[in-house]
């Protein structure tokens, strides 16, 4: 299937030198951006009262103040394509597990009325029997039924109902002891523990469409650095969360930020950014960008961390 | 005094601009093999 019909799949950060009809050219390794510490060096052996120097110390510290700003808006661009792209693939292998599960549903009818036990059994439909004998026989039929099956069951080989693990690295306020993550959907705890090697407990959440959603979410203060919170996903939800954009994901990607980032011209980015409905992607991306991770804990973690740095961002300006 | 405090904070921008870099380039890793996931 050509997905690219459906989804403009270019980052579109509109980056030079990197072609952004292009991003496979971005950078596979880490992105080289000028910093200036051998102007601390230079500073810190320089005399302190140095006028000149604070100035041009201040001065330095602006421009990497303003690389930081524009890094971080690069960063939330990345990440909204990142998950415009996630949904969509998302919404794909649903579409293709609903594919599987009905051949697989067919092919179980067939094996009831092959082996001459009556449709529905299997299916959780109950018979009203007039004497214990038969249903004494349905029940043994059931029975010799269910060994058959389980014996001709196929090996489920659809990967995207493995259940997906991943763990998402959450800033949270040392004293907020609710081990609330917000990711844009909502949960229900139904637990908490003790455990051995974290003095801090860890609590147990079930997606609030569970039972028709199967992802238990874990949530626990870090252990080696309090300030964050560590959220197990256990498996992917099989529907949108309460603030999930509407619409195709293709829409999304049409009405992505663009970011015009120049490394050539005067030493320093200069950074255009044209903004639509920033308000709205802005809440949506803090809202979701921690409910759509995959497996990846590299992913997870950069995007947790991610996050945080909009979060400050906000609560500067 | 006011020059080390610039130091410090010189460091911490630096350091989290590294990070930030980093993170980026990841994404676009991420990106990249998310979307020949899809292609």
């Amino acid at each position: 299937m050509d997905c690219s019909s459906f989804l403009d799949i270019s980052l579109d950060l509109n980056t030079n030198p990197f072609d952004r009809n292009f991003p496979d050219k971005l950078p596979k390794k880490e992105v080289k951006v000028s910093t200036s510490a051998d102007l601390e060096r230079k500073w810190l052996v320089k005399d302190e009262g140095d006028e000149q120097s604070g100035s041009e110390l201040r001065e330095e510290l602006n421009r990497v103040n303003a690389e930081n700003k524009k890094l971080k808006e690069m960063l939330a661009t990345v990440c909204e394509n990142y998950y415009a792209l996630h949904s969509h693939l998302e919404k794909l292998q649903s579409r293709q597990s609903e594919q599987t599960e009905l051949p697989t549903k067919k092919r179980k009818q067939d094996t009831d009325e092959l082996l001459g036990f009556p449709i529905g059994l299997g299916s959780g439909k109950t018979e009203n029997s007039s004497s214990n004998e038969d249903h004494h026989h349905h029940h043994h039929q059931h029975e010799q039924k269910n060994q058959l099956l389980s014996c001709k069951r196929p090996v489920v080989t659809d990967s995207f109902n493995k259940a997906k693990v991943s763990t998402v690295l959450v800033p949270a306020d040392s004293s907020d002891t609710s081990l609330t993550v917000k990711d844009g959907y909502q949960w229900r705890k139904y637990g908490q523990k003790v455990t051995r090697d974290n003095p801090s407990p860890r609590a147990y959440f079930r997606c609030s469409f569970a039972p028709s959603c199967p992802v238990k979410k874990k949530v626990q203060r870090s252990a080696e650095d309090p300030s964050l919170l560590v959220a197990t996903y256990e498996g992917t939800h099989n529907h949108l969360g309460p603030n999930a954009f509407e619409g195709d994901a293709t829409s999304q990607a049409g009405s992505t930020n663009t970011v015009t980032l120049d490394l050539v011209h005067g030493g320093g980015h200069r950074l255009a950014l044209e903004k639509n409905e920033r308000g709205t992607m802005q809440d949506v991306l803090v809202k979701q960008m921690a409910s759509l991770l995959t497996n990846d804990s590299k992913f997870t973690a950069s995007l947790a961390a991610a996050i945080s740095g909009r979060l400050l961002e906000q609560s500067r300006t | 005094s006011t020059t080390s405090a610039l130091v410090d904070e010189l460091k911490r921008v630096n350091a989290e601009n590294k990070k930030l870099t980093e993170m980026l380039t990841l994404m676009c890793d991420n990106y990249n093999v998310l979307k020949n996931q899809l292609m």
